[in-house]
């Protein structure tokens, strides 16, 4: 699925 | 994390530091788009505005902490304390041709239609694109110092790192964010011209030197 909305990248 | 997101961060923060070294050891910010760094200022700051909002880890709040520091410490280098040496005649790209875009298609394109959430869109389409004073400034002039092509290697580096990462993700964590990826790779093609030259002239001990 689309992890939309979830940043835990930099 | 995995070993390409990893190493792919460690290339983002080389290229900062290999810059802001460069500029400091020489006293100087020849070769170097101002616009680029004011355009990667405003990538850090609109991304980073999370810092606040949610904790994601140590590492990753250290780090967010890091770029947006060196990337204010570089644009305080340039416009201040070096800006005699600072190359504006070379530096023309107009950045709202850039800046505009970016922001109509983060109010148009994005997961949520919240301030956080459109910053961190165009934060995304913006440093997509943030090179491009830069390479246009290298194109003017017709070369880079090699210090300045290590610069735009490490940071090219970085985001192609970021493609593997987000292909590992995929398949590894069922993880993946369009908005992200369909700009990683427009960021990514955008260095492959530099790439091809970097390889076969830098490596090769010679100065960056488009043809006539």
């Amino acid at each position: 699925a689309s992890s939309k909305g979830i940043h835990d990248e930099l | 994390m995995n070993i390409f997101r990893l190493l792919g961060d460690i290339s983002h923060l080389l290229a900062i530091i290999i810059l802001l070294r460069k500029i400091w050891m020489s006293r100087s910010c020849a070769g170097i788009s101002g616009k680029s760094q004011l355009l990667f200022g405003l990538v850090y700051t609109t991304r980073y505005l999370d810092l606040i909002t949610s904790y994601i880890s140590l590492y990753n709040s250290v780090m967010k902490v890091v770029f947006l520091a060196a990337s204010y410490a570089t644009i305080y280098l340039m416009y201040v304390k070096f800006k005699a040496t600072y190359d504006h005649n070379h530096d023309t790209f107009r950045i709202e041709f850039l800046v505009v875009p970016a922001v109509a298609l983060a109010l148009l394109i994005n997961h949520d239609f919240q301030v956080v959430e459109i910053l961190w869109t165009f934060s995304i389409y913006l440093e997509s694109v943030a090179i491009l004073p830069q390479l246009f400034m290298v194109s003017k002039t017709g070369e880079a110092e090699s210090i300045t092509s290590h610069y735009l290697f490490a940071l090219g580096v970085y985001r192609g790192l970021y493609l593997l990462n987000w292909i590992y993700r995929f398949w590894a964590e069922d993880h993946y964010d369009l908005i992200a990826i369909v700009a990683g790779v427009v960021q990514t093609v955008l260095y492959c011209d530099f790439f091809y030259l970097y390889i076969t002239k830098v490596l090769r001990g010679k100065k960056l030197q488009l043809p006539a």
